[in-house]
């Protein structure tokens, strides 16, 4: 028997609009600690990692681990039932073939209940080692979101360099070549800093319309972590405050 | 540029 219920919903909602456009179907692993998942695009260059605590529900019961595999799609779908003030239950038994998905606003007492139907999903599990990144950004997730946008309608391909004094974003293209760099900017205005942890510095060069995609994420945070190491993919990290860590891991463009 | 897959990192666990 699995019950998690998530007085903010709207997380829930976020969360699935995040990764739709990545990943399709996906295992969500249910154990008596939290809930996990773990999928790559089909191009296998992207994958999706979440993680949410049980401390983060209102409501968690899980006896034992379960796997859940769903339709990212169709599960979005249902998620639009949902109004944005309302709470989130989901519900399985043992050897489910449907998982149960309950919106309730207490304000209007209006209830929304759905079984989507799981599916077997025969999918590639990755092992990621615990890696020490050389460099590790945080910046405002709205600003990073922008950047990306913009720099994509340059270039396909955007360039991280990472240094001590700044991180820097440049792109080349038909159109010419440029750079956004942004310096270490702990001011007292909490969403404008920009924090450098840089041990190594890294360069590495990336497809923009995997991050576009990935930035979708920053409704659910104020803030983007980048962990850049040379020889690694890249991780774009957003913290979902009390509940858990959405991550994106990015294989870098090598040149010919 | 040639685009990297993830398997290439990180193996099947």
């Amino acid at each position: 028997m699995f019950e998690a219920k998530l007085t903010e919903g709207l997380i829930l909602k976020k969360i699935v609009e995040s990764i739709k456009d990545i990943v399709t179907d996906v295992n969500i692993d249910i154990s008596p600690s939290g809930i996990s998942l773990q999928a790559m695009d089909s191009s296998h260059v992207a994958l999706v990692s979440l993680n949410l605590s049980m401390d983060g529900f209102e409501h968690y019961r899980a006896d034992t681990n379960m796997v859940l595999g769903v339709s990212i799609a169709n599960l979005a779908k249902v998620m639009k039932l949902a109004d944005n003030n309302d709470q989130i239950t989901l519900q399985a038994d043992q050897e489910a073939t449907h998982l149960k998905i309950i919106f309730e606003n207490p304000k209007t007492e209006r209830t929304t209940e759905f079984n989507l139907n799981l599916i077997t999903i025969d999918s590639e599990h990755l092992a990621i080692p615990e890696t020490e990144y050389s460099s590790v950004v945080t910046i405002n997730s709205g600003e990073f979101s922008k950047i990306c946008k913009e720099l994509f309608s340059l270039s396909e391909t955007v360039q991280i360099t990472t240094n001590t004094d700044y991180v820097q974003f440049s792109v080349e293209g038909e159109v010419g070549s440029g750079q956004v760099r942004l310096g270490h900017n702990d001011s007292e205005k909490k969403e404008d800093q920009t924090i450098l942890e840089v041990s190594e510095s890294v360069q590495q060069q990336f497809a923009i319309r995997y991050l576009n995609m990935f930035n979708k994420a920053s409704t659910l945070s104020s803030f983007t972590r980048l962990c850049l190491h040379q020889e690694q993919p890249l991780v774009v990290e957003f913290k979902i405050d009390n509940l858990g860590v959405l991550k994106y891991f990015l294989a870098p463009k090598i040149s010919d | 540029m040639q685009q990297k897959a993830l398997t290439s990192f990180f193996s099947s666990a």
